[in-house]
This record gives C-alpha cells, structure tokens and sequence, in this order.
C-alpha cells in the first residue's frame, strides 16, 4: 500500500555516479596481494580437470607424500600461498633447508658458507641463478641424479 | 519472489566458517585455496 | 595555502627513491633500509613538521591518482598488466606507510603511531572526496581501493607491534569507511562495500576482537550501505547498477547470517528500521538470523506447543538502544504515564499525530522509526508488566491492558499505510524463540481475532503472506504465527471472505497452508 516514492535530485545524482562507477568495478585481485603465477582471473578448463582441491589436500600429511619435483614446483610457483607453507615444510622433512640469502633450497645438513665452481656434487643441488638464466643458449645440465 | 539465495555462489550448507573464504560481493564462487593470503616467512617471497 | 616551492620535487625524489629500494629484493631487511631511508626524509626535511610531513602525504597520494588517471586508459597493454604495475608502485607507497606508522615513536607508543595512521587516512579521505567532487563521472575508484585495502591488509599482518594496536587500526579504518559512505561518495560504493566485506575485515571486526567491540562499528556501515540502497529498494525497479550492489549486499548478509548471526540477531532493529518496508526478502534474511547455540523445533511440527519452550521467557539482546528514536521526550514522559495509569484516553489520539509527519508525499507521511519503537517499547513494557504479575504472555494475558489499548486503537484507527507500517513493525518481530517474538505472535494474532473489521484482518494475513511468499530464508517466528493462524480454528481462517476473493488467492492460500501443514 507505500506505492513508489519518486527520486529526489540527490538520488538522481547518486545513481548517476553509481552508474559510471558501474563502468569500473574493482576485480577481485585488487583486493589481494599481486600474484605472478596464480592469476586471479582462473582460465576456462575442461569441466573434467580437476576443479577443486583434493580431500584433506591442506595437510602436512598430504604434501609429505608429493614428488620433491612437486614440492619445488609449488614453492617456487605459488607463493604466499598456505600450499608455499606446507610445501616448505615438507621439504624440510626431507632434510632440504632454505637458504634465505641465496633463496635457495640446499639438502646438506649444514649450511654451505660459499658457493661457486669448486663446489662439491653430491646430495646437493647446485643452483646457479645465472647459468639458468642462460641455459637455453649453453645447454644448462641441472645436477638433479641423487634426486631420483 | 526474490533470488534464489543459495544461487549467490556461498556455500550456505558448509558446517565452517566462510568468510575466510569469500571472495567479495561480486564474485560468483568462493575463493580457491591459493588465493587465500597466507601469512609464511616473508622470506619465501622470492618473486 | 600553497606547498613550499621545492617539496613537490623533494617528494617525486624520495617517492622514486623509496620505490628503487623496494623494488631491488622485496625480502632484503626492510628494517634497515628504511632506517637509512628515514634519514633521507629527514635531510630533505620532510620530517621537519607536521604540515610538512601532511603535505608530503597529500602529495604522495596525489601522484598514485595521477599515475592511475594516466595509465588506466592506456590501451597498449591488457588491463591485468596496467594493473599490475599501477599496484607495485601503489603497494611500495603503502609499505612506506605502514613501515613509518609501525617505527613511528618507540614500540609502545600506541597514540603516535594511531595519529598517524588517522592523519593518512584522513589525508587519503580527502584527496579523495575532492576528487569525486571534480571529476564526476570520471572518477576512478582504483587507487583509492587499492591504498586502503592493502593499508588494511599490511596492517592486519601478523605483527607484535601492529597487533598491540589493531583495535584502533580498526576503529580508525571504521571511521575513514563511514567518511566514504555511499551516500557521500557514490561514486565509490562498488569499492566500498568490496572493502567492507572484505574477509579480513570481516574477520578481524566480528571474529577477532575480543568482546564483541568490532560489532557497532561493523553495525553503522551496514546501516550506511542500507540507507545508500533505501531509495532504490524502495522503488523496486532495479537498474543493473543498483541491482549489482544489492546482490553484493545479499551476499555479504548471507556470510552474515552463516557465520555471524548472533551478529545479526543483536542489531536486526537498527537494520530493518533503515531497510525499505517494502524490502522483504533482504529483511526476511536478517530476521532469519537465531543463536548458532540454538535449537530451533521444527515450526511444521504438528501440535508444537510453543508456550512450553524454554526459550519464550529469554527477551532478546537489542542494540544499539532503540528508546532514544521515542522523540520527543515530553512524548515519552507521555507514553509511560499513560502505561502506567491507562489514561488520558486523549493520549491514544495523541500517538496517531505524533507518528504521522507534516510532509504529505504518498508513502511518506509516517515517521517510521519513532512508529517502530513505540511498538518495540510498548511490546517490552507489556512483558514485564504481565510477569509483574507472575503470568505469562498468552492471547489471554496480553488483553486488557493500557499496552493493548495502543496497539488495538493503532490499528483500528491508522489508515492503510499506516496500518501497512505498524503490521510490518510488529512482524519485524517475529523471529526465534525468545519473550519479544512470543509476545508479538500473540498480539498479532490477537488483533486479528480482535479486528472490528475484516479489512485489519485482510491486512495482517497480507503482511504475513507477503513475507511467505518470496524466497527463502523465511524467520521461524513468522512461520509459526501463520501456521497458526491457519490451523487454529479460533481465527476461522478459511471462513473470510478475501481468502476466496479469487480462485487463484484461494489456490495461493491453499499452496502456502500445504507447505505449512
């Protein structure tokens, strides 16, 4: 029994600048902190690809049992994310350690205090940020066999 | 009359919490894991 | 008054300074960058004073919009690029400001470091305000969004000096948010209520904080977002813009309503009072709202016995205080006399006029909060009235009293809006199991069996019926009253004329009291 109340001015002029504001709505990754890897905007897949997490996929547990392949992989391609987290510690388990100045995984117990061309091969990897910047042009070999 | 409120993209039925997960008054579907912030040493931000 | 010549360039100077630092290795020790950047604010003298520094902020953030105003329209790169960019230099100028708010004074200093964040913040408000007043349709929420939200976030992290002041990072933020209402800045309501609901915003205010302390502030920018809405609401005839907001609205009560309901269930009269009468299922959803710790007897369960449940003599919590809407005080003085003594009978007539507004607009004319407190006031004086004489509420009890004298006269005597609005505030009631929601079904039902005239009858079920109908969430108390009314023969339901109006009323009827029974 109200019937419609008419607009007054004010709101004609609210709604006008709703409207143009309509015409640039915020994207849900401006509200988060800037991801390289993980855009916010999820390409279209197949509906058969896996959509959503694994049961229990948040768990130590779960990512104990993962490659170290994997382990890196998520490291290094979702960061900030819980997966980076439990990655690491998984790798840790593993006895790899995080060298934070280099930002480099190691597997020796003890922290190597140089690293360059005399280093020992071993149950290590040795990881040259500039090789790899360069290894499509020399061929890089990543030291990788104690790994498998 | 009205929306169909369980057709907003919430999952009204979880027994969890979801506002950790929502992914704002514009988006049809709650956020993925990965795009929850984690807080882990800064140090892991290496990009 | 103007800058001093030179503080433009000083502060371009520091800001590309700061950006190189930040941008070289993010993790590298910002601790000790910054303290070597901190002396190089105080050699260009931006530390000098506090004007100095206000001005450096209100250029600083000048530039962010300048920046965004020139490369959004760049067309050369994909939005996601243009983005990208535009928040690395925006992210920087945050850190900048979280990294000064956190080293400001020593580590306890709580007032230094919050009169800065509020000077920033104030600062943003600012510039922002006056930029919407000049460009108009061509404003740009962006870089506003941005430095608020990641100020929030970076703000919000896990940190012992930021934690020991994040009550007032919140009330702080809270007040900057109520600056920007959209009513004030509509222009940036999109990005607003995107800021409001964010998750952790959502989670620090009414999960977090102890006490509850988060929940008025959290309750006045709903309220705001409600008033924003109200005159479109209102119309029902919603433009994709409007329509937009409204849904993100429905969205943000939905996590509400699941994960704070109790939230909800405490602030649902300062919501409803603002929300559109004729905006049901938006009401439907907050009064739906009931203690995660109760639980709720089936409303379809036949012969349930409601006067038996534990839960009907618990009167609700209710904030904030709805007696201050009874204005003005001499007719509060008024209103309690005539409680307590049941006369003058000239003040029943006195009521009427007081709600009614000297404005004429059709649908105006009633002063709708003062209607809906006076209901609520009435409605909780008559509960502790009747359990002053050690009874309880029943339609037997609530009879007879000066509490029904005003809610029998209003709605004899209120014409049909007005009727329309003093139904609607009794079914704003009805909601879980407590003393008001019983008290309420009672009197409604009471005045339908009361009613001189089959028009209040056809107006209470319209009432009801109107909140049936649209989709769920529908309040457990409005079901019960209605189940009630359908199936207690006293009220002779199905012998009144305007259930038969029509063959398709009737079928409604009929397919409502189904699904009831």
């Amino acid at each position: 029994p109200l019937g419609p109340v008419p607009l007054s001015k004010d709101h004609q002029f609210q709604f006008t600048m709703l409207e143009s504001a309509f015409l640039h709505l915020p994207h849900p990754s401006d509200s988060e902190r800037i991801k390289l890897y993980l855009p916010r905007n999820p390409c279209s897949t197949p509906h058969y690809y896996n959509q959503g997490p694994l049961p229990h996929s948040d768990s130590l547990e779960f990512f104990q049992r993962l490659s170290t392949e994997t382990l890196f992989f998520i490291f290094y391609y979702m960061e900030g994310s819980k997966a980076q987290y439990l990655a690491a510690k998984a790798l840790k388990k593993q006895s790899w350690r995080f060298h934070t100045k280099y930002m480099m995984w190691f597997q020796r117990h003890e922290e190597p205090k140089l690293i360059n061309e005399e280093y020992e091969q071993g149950t290590y990897i040795y990881f040259d940020y500039e090789k790899w910047g360069q290894r499509k042009k020399e061929g890089f070999t990543f030291e990788y066999k104690y790994l498998e | 009359l009205g929306q169909d409120l369980t057709a907003l993209g919430l999952n009204l039925n979880s027994p969890e919490n979801i506002y950790p997960t929502f992914a704002g008054p514009w988006a049809d579907a709650p956020c993925r894991p990965q795009d929850v912030e984690f807080h882990g040493p800064p140090e892991y931000i290496i990009n | 008054f103007d800058d001093p010549p030179g503080l433009l360039e000083k502060t371009e100077y520091l800001l590309k300074e700061w950006l190189t630092i930040y941008s070289a290795a993010p993790n590298r020790d910002p601790g000790k960058t910054f303290s070597v950047y901190i002396h190089q604010m105080n050699v260009q003298g931006i530390l000098k004073s506090d004007d100095i520094i206000t001005r450096f902020f209100r250029l600083s953030t000048q530039m962010m919009v300048e920046l965004c105003y020139r490369q959004i329209p760049d067309q050369s790169q994909s939005p996601s690029t243009v983005r990208a960019k535009l928040f690395h230099t925006i992210d920087a100028y945050v850190k900048l400001i979280v990294l000064l708010v956190k080293h400001s004074g020593d580590a306890t200093a709580i007032t230094t470091k919050t009169n800065l964040l509020n000077k920033v913040l104030g600062i943003v408000v600012g510039v922002l305000l006056q930029d919407h007043d000049v460009q108009v349709t061509d404003f740009h929420q962006l870089p506003y969004h941005r430095i608020l939200i990641t100020l929030f976030l970076d703000l919000n992290a896990p940190d012992p000096v930021l934690e020991s002041i994040n009550y007032p990072i919140l009330a702080a933020f809270c007040h900057t948010f109520h600056l920007l209402r959209p009513r004030k800045v509509p222009g940036f309501a999109y990005a607003w209520l995107e800021l409001i609901s964010h998750r952790i915003f959502i989670g620090r205010l009414l999960g977090l904080t102890p006490q509850q302390k988060g929940w008025n502030f959290y309750a006045q920018l709903l309220i705001d977002l409600f008033k924003y809405l109200a005159p479109f609401l209102r119309n029902a005839e919603l433009a994709k813009p409007v329509h937009l907001l409204y849904k993100g609205t429905l969205r943000v009560l939905l996590i509400l309503l699941h994960d704070f309901p109790e939230f909800l269930c405490e602030f649902h009269y300062g919501f409803c009072d603002v929300i559109p009468p004729n905006c049901i299922q938006m009401r439907n959803l907050i009064l739906s709202a009931f203690p995660r710790n109760m639980r709720l007897p089936d409303p379809f369960t036949p012969n349930l016995k409601v006067d038996v449940l534990q839960e009907i003599s618990l009167a609700p919590k209710i904030s904030p205080d709805f007696q201050c809407y009874i204005q003005p005080p001499s007719f509060k003085k008024d209103l309690d006399l005539y409680l307590k003594t049941r006369a003058p009978v000239t003040f029943l007539s006195e009521i009427r006029t007081t709600m009614q507004q000297s404005c004429c607009e059709p649908g105006m004319r009633y002063n709708l909060s003062l209607l809906n407190a006076i209901v609520l006031y009435v409605g909780t004086q008559a509960i502790q009235h009747i359990r002053s004489k050690g009874l309880v509420p029943n339609t037997s009890t609530i009879a007879h009293s000066a509490h029904m004298d005003i809610f029998q006269n209003l709605s004899v005597d209120l014409d049909t809006e007005g009727r329309y609005l003093f139904l609607n505030a009794i079914a704003n009631q009805l909601r879980f199991p407590n003393s008001h929601t019983h008290y309420f079904s009672c009197t409604l039902l009471y005045l339908f069996a009361e009613a001189n005239s089959e028009a209040i009858q056809e107006q209470i079920t319209r009432v009801l019926l109107e909140r049936l109908i649209v989709n769920r969430p529908h309040p457990w108390g409005l079901l019960i009253t209605f189940i009630e009314l359908i199936k207690n023969p006293a009220y002779k339901f199905w012998n009144h004329e305007f259930v038969h109006c029509a063959p398709e009323i009737e079928k409604l009827f009929e397919s409502v009291a189904r699904s009831c029974m």
